[in-house]
């Protein structure tokens, strides 16, 4: 099933960085750029809802536009030894034409219409 | 592959 690329830009790319110490909130930028000539609907998903709060964690990119998305990592007691697996993915929908509500957009999506990029977490500590 | 992750939404507020 060819699954449709991803059309947003994403910055970073791949690895969302977390830098130490954790015993307050950290908190990661992702950057989504919307190069293509039509609306783009994302909504930000993670395998560790409870460990983050994300600004916004949905909403719809105008063409050429760019939104900034703050990922904060809630404290917690870090552990050097223990790599982190959390993951994110950012999913993505071209915006119908019609204003159908996002709530039916996202519903009645079909899985091919549907993109979408993971991102891992790498904490890291400040170095000494 | 199929990854063994479980995506749920990300939540706004802590």
């Amino acid at each position: 099933m060819s699954k449709l690329d991803q059309v947003l830009i994403l910055d970073p790319p791949c690895d969302l960085r977390f830098k130490g110490p954790f015993t307050d909130v950290v908190t990661a930028n992702l950057k989504l750029k919307n190069p293509s000539d039509r609306r783009v609907c994302f909504k930000v998903k993670t395998t560790a809802p409870r460990r983050y709060c994300v600004r916004p964690n949905s909403g719809v990119i105008d063409p050429g536009a760019a939104v900034n998305i703050s990922v904060m990592l809630q404290p917690f007691d870090y552990d050097p030894n223990e790599k982190s697996k959390h993951k994110f993915m950012v999913q993505t929908i071209f915006a119908p034409s019609n204003n159908s509500d996002n709530d039916s957009l996202w519903k009645d999506a079909k899985p091919d219409d549907l993109m979408d990029s993971k991102l891992r977490c790498v904490f890291e500590m400040p170095s000494e | 592959a199929l990854s063994e992750d479980e995506f749920h939404d990300a939540v706004s507020e802590s």
